[in-house]
């Protein structure tokens, strides 16, 4: 059974993406 | 390939807190990402406030604006219209609701204006 870890559900929404 | 959603978001998936507790997705709760988040040496919580959600052009996606953290970043992200993101003290959230329980099973609120998201920044971060 995969285990994954929990930093994995919640995004990075940094500046670096802003539009 | 159509669009798909990671495999984590689907009911019953096992997922592993910092402290190395294992926990369904569907069970999981604000403390365990604050927790876990303060456990971790590189990861801190940032909130982001969904401050506008409109349709996309680009079919069953849905572009959500968020203020993200203490300076309140204005970013603008395309997803999936039942894309979940966890809301401080709601859970899981996103724009379709019916969509993301009938894909993954995953009992979801209905993201809206104003809502707290759960984000991620490094701690390092200057």
């Amino acid at each position: 059974v995969p285990v994954f870890p929990w930093h994995s559900l919640v995004p990075f929404l940094e500046t670096s993406q802003s539009n | 390939s159509a669009p798909s959603l990671p495999p984590y978001f689907t009911k019953g998936s096992i997922i592993q807190l910092a402290d190395g507790e294992l926990k369904r997705v569907e069970d999981l709760k604000t403390e365990d990402f604050i927790q876990s988040a303060e456990i971790s040496s590189e990861l801190k919580i940032d909130s982001s406030t969904v401050e506008r959600i409109d349709s996309s052009h680009t079919p069953h996606f849905a572009i959500i604006q968020f203020a993200v953290g203490e300076h309140r970043s204005q970013v603008s992200v395309e997803v999936l219209v039942e894309y979940p993101f966890f809301v401080f003290g709601q859970g899981w959230s996103s724009c379709c609701p019916d969509r993301t329980t009938q894909l993954l099973e995953l009992p979801c609120a209905k993201l809206s204006v104003g809502d707290v998201c759960i984000s991620l920044t490094l701690k390092n971060l200057k």
